[in-house]
């Protein structure tokens, strides 16, 4: 697959002499096509790859270190440069919104970042604010009753608003408050309002796009459009127990200006793990 | 004039970058590309003739080429097949497979069908419910069973009822899962081998990237598949998915999914896929 042959490239670097620009450049490509194929904005590429290319050419590998490896160097120091740090997650009062495209994992990571605040010590509540989907409603609710945190809903409400509002009273005793919202898209007018207005009526601490690491080059429109709408706090990356490498993450952390927080390695509700960037380039890359 | 292979490297970079930027999977279009550049070189050309509108017309057929492959039409296919006509969706977590039951059950209904609903998805938290929903709303029957149940069994109730009631469609829901999952695709063989579905319609969304190739390529490989539905295309997405999961499976998409909404089902066509990638 692309993983050989960035290692293949890699490979004749170790063997080479000397750096030349041929030899760079065929390193370049072979990293464009890695992240190309790690769904990484096509624009995002070229830029980091031609910063990579000014890097390998101009800079002398440091005393002691091989061509290769200060190749390998400048590769990793680009791309988490670019991703940023994890996120700092305060371990306090808050209130956390939930949004994303449809069936991008925002019910489940509701449940799971609660269930991180839970075994924090912390007392984490859930409101289902998603009035649009059948059984939404009956997801969350099963979700914290299984791991045992309290849930506020209202089945047959048709006013999202309302029930966030009903919700965070209902749930002041709790520390952390998130609440899950319907999949929207941004060409869905009326539900980028209702989020607008569901974020007014809450004023959260924090505001996290939920992210499918499979999003292909939609993911800097789409990441764009949320955050323009609410100012988007923080990334999650779910379903990264697939074959998807995430590449449309970076254009979420380059369009909302926030670091990715967590991500979402499975199906249960234990699935849910801090962000390392690091591994997850090294995933990206293959 | 000859094309030669230096005057195409440009063109051919060009419309690959066209084709990334609208998802087609890096695989797919490469394979696209590869197999066009062999057919073009040597060709003759008029002198007024630009290499790269050459370049771009012969990629339009060649993309129509793939994404026609196979393609029937779906309601022939209901009205002619033998009753009661078994179809199971299948497709990784979250891509849109239960609405599409509902989508398609309701257009079975428009035209005249009888529709029972096997609620397969045993596993989920509000999955029962989700589908038990639709059922409402539509008026067709759901067979379920408790939660954690097997999956196969659900579905084999639900085509013994379509026996005993004289019924046209089964639609099956399946749970999502990941290709990469040993058990959950031994479980989803598992469902094949039992029930025997007529027709098995792999769900993947519009907005997915390279992956579509990937669990398209797996899916099909474990279970086979017979045909796709294309969801969220109403997301802005250029589409390029459909063409992915076309040259990997050598099946049709069969609808696109524009919006939420019962009525959001299309009947997939080519040509407007291929003038959305490269119109
Ligand atoms: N394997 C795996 N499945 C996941 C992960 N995150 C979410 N899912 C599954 O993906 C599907 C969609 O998740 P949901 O939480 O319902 O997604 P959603 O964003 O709330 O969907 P909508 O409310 O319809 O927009 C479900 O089947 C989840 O179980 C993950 O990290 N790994
Ligand atoms: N905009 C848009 N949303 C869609 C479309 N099809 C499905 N959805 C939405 O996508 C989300 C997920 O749909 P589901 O039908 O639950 O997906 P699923 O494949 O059954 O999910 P799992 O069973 O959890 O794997 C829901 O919010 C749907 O309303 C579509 O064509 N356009
Ligand atoms: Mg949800
Ligand atoms: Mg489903």
């Amino acid at each position: 697959g692309l993983g050989a042959s960035l290692k293949d490239t890699m490979a004749k670097i170790a063997n080479a002499r000397r750096i030349d620009r041929e030899l760079v450049d065929e390193v370049v490509k072979s990293i464009q096509r890695a992240m190309l194929q790690a769904d990484v904005n096509v624009k995002l590429v070229m830029n980091i790859s031609n910063k990579i290319r000014e890097r390998a050419l101009k800079e002398k590998p440091p005393e002691g270190m091989s061509s290769r490896e200060h190749v390998i160097r400048i590769v990793y120091q680009e791309l988490t440069g670019f991703v940023g740090k994890s996120a700092d997650i305060q371990l306090g009062r808050q209130r956390i919104l939930m949004v994303g495209l449809q069936g991008s994992g925002k019910t489940l990571s509701t449940a799971r970042l609660a269930r991180y605040f839970q075994r924090k010590g912390l007392k984490p509540a859930v409101i289902a604010a998603d009035i649009y989907r059948p059984g939404a409603y009956d997801q969350l609710k099963q979700l914290s009753e299984r791991a045992n945190f309290s849930f506020y809903g209202e089945r047959d409400s048709k006013n999202a608003v309302k029930i966030v509002k009903n919700g965070l009273a209902e749930l002041e005793q709790n520390d952390v408050i998130i609440i899950d919202t319907a999949g929207r898209h941004s060409l869905e007018k009326d539900l980028i309002r209702e989020m607008k207005d569901i974020n007014r009526a809450v004023d959260p601490d924090h505001r996290f796009l939920i992210m499918d690491a499979a999003i292909g080059q939609q993911a800097s429109e789409q990441a764009r459009a949320f955050h323009d709408a609410v100012s988007i706090t923080g990334v999650i990356i779910s379903k990264l127990d697939g074959t998807a490498k995430g590449g449309g993450a970076l254009s979420a952390v380059a369009e909302t200006g926030s670091p990715i927080a967590f991500i979402g390695t499975g199906e249960t509700i234990e699935d849910f793990e801090q962000f390392e960037p690091d591994r997850f380039i090294s995933r990206l890359l293959g | 004039l000859v094309i030669d292979e230096g005057s195409l490297e440009k063109p051919l970079w060009d419309l690959e970058i066209a084709l990334l930027e609208s998802d087609v999977a890096m695989p797919a279009a490469e394979e696209i590309l590869k197999s066009l550049k062999e057919e073009l070189i040597g060709e003759r050309r008029k002198f007024t003739a630009k290499t790269h509108k050459i370049a771009e017309e012969a990629l339009r057929n060649a993309l129509l080429k793939v994404v026609s492959s196979g393609q029937f039409d779906f309601d022939t296919f209901i009205r002619d097949a033998a009753k009661p006509v078994k179809i199971l969706f299948v497709g990784v977590n979250g891509t849109g497979k239960t609405t599409c039951i509902a989508k398609v059950a309701y257009r079975l209904r428009e035209r005249g069908h009888s529709v029972v609903l096997a609620s397969g998805d045993t596993f989920r938290a509000g999955a029962e419910e989700q589908i038990d929903a639709h059922a409402e709303r539509l008026g067709v029957k759901l067979i379920k069973h408790q939660q954690g149940a097997d999956p196969a069994a659900v579905i084999y109730d639900a085509v013994q009822h379509a026996n005993a009631r004289k019924l046209d469609v089964v639609l099956a829901d399946t749970a999502g899962r990941f290709h990469t999952s040993v058990n959950l695709m031994e479980q989803l063989k598992k469902i094949c081998r039992v029930n025997k579905p007529d027709l098995i319609i792999f769900v993947d969304e519009a907005i997915a990237g390279n992956d579509a190739v990937e669990r398209a390529k797996q899916f099909n490989e474990a279970i086979g598949i017979g045909g796709s539905i294309l969801t969220k295309i109403d997301a802005d997405a250029k589409g390029g998915a459909a063409i992915s999961i076309a040259h990997v499976t050598g099946k049709p998409i069969l609808f696109v999914g524009t919006g939420q909404e019962y009525g959001d089902l299309e009947p997939f066509k080519p040509e407007w896929l291929v003038e959305k990638l490269i119109g």
